[in-house]
């Protein structure tokens, strides 16, 4: 009899169910009804499989968005599980579509799915890649903006895995702070 | 425990054969 390694045949399931949803910017219709859930998954192979089968980020067309959510959060601040949260949010330069927004929304997805926040990946809802002809942008979001010690922890660890320098920051912002600003910036709560 | 997966395991799976 044959015995066959279980490595060869058993799929490597993820700590946790993940969705992928796409955004296209057609201002005929409601916010919602723009925003399209993709597909499913939780293992490493269906994972890659979908990865692989659509567009990178940089092709997209100016105004859509990727957005990969824990199952049964949806991609906005109104969702109970967002609703207290917020973001920490990359903003590139028209040059780093070139550069870096593919390597860097394909770093965010292997932090995300692979749980590279340790404890703390508990509070990571999801990540959204926006594309803005002004300039990208890619954000984490996580669960609650009072929770200092799980929001810095993901915010030192994603920033070491972007391969920020040093010298240079990024801001967490509340999505509450997001949706009442009156100007163009949002105050951060806090900068890693 | 969670399921921890490191960068570079996950990458090792990208061009992998589906699994049949």
């Amino acid at each position: 009899q044959e015995i066959v390694n279980p490595e060869s045949y058993i799929k490597h399931p993820l700590q946790n169910s993940w969705s992928l949803w796409f955004f296209k910017n057609d201002k005929s219709k409601t916010w919602q009804a723009n925003l399209r859930l993709i597909s499913k998954f939780d293992t490493v192979e269906d994972f890659w499989a979908l990865y692989n089968h659509i567009q990178l980020s940089s092709n997209l067309m100016s105004g859509c968005d990727y957005s990969l959510f824990k199952d049964g959060i949806e991609p906005m601040w109104e969702d109970e599980r967002n609703k207290r949260g917020g973001r920490w949010l990359m903003t590139l330069n028209k040059q780093q579509r070139r550069l870096d927004l593919d390597r860097f929304w394909l770093e965010t997805l292997l932090c995300l799915v692979g749980e590279a926040f340790d404890d703390h990946s508990d509070q990571v809802c999801g990540a959204v890649v926006n594309i803005r002809t002004k300039g990208d942008k890619i954000a984490v979001w996580t669960a609650d903006y009072e929770n200092r010690d799980a929001v810095t922890h993901i915010g030192r660890v994603y920033k070491e895995r972007l391969g920020i320098p040093m010298k240079m920051t990024i801001g967490y912002q509340s999505h509450a702070d997001t949706a009442t600003k009156s100007g163009s910036t949002t105050k951060n709560k806090f900068v890693v | 425990g969670k399921r921890q997966y490191n960068r570079d395991f996950l990458l090792g799976f990208q061009f992998m054969p589906a699994c049949v």
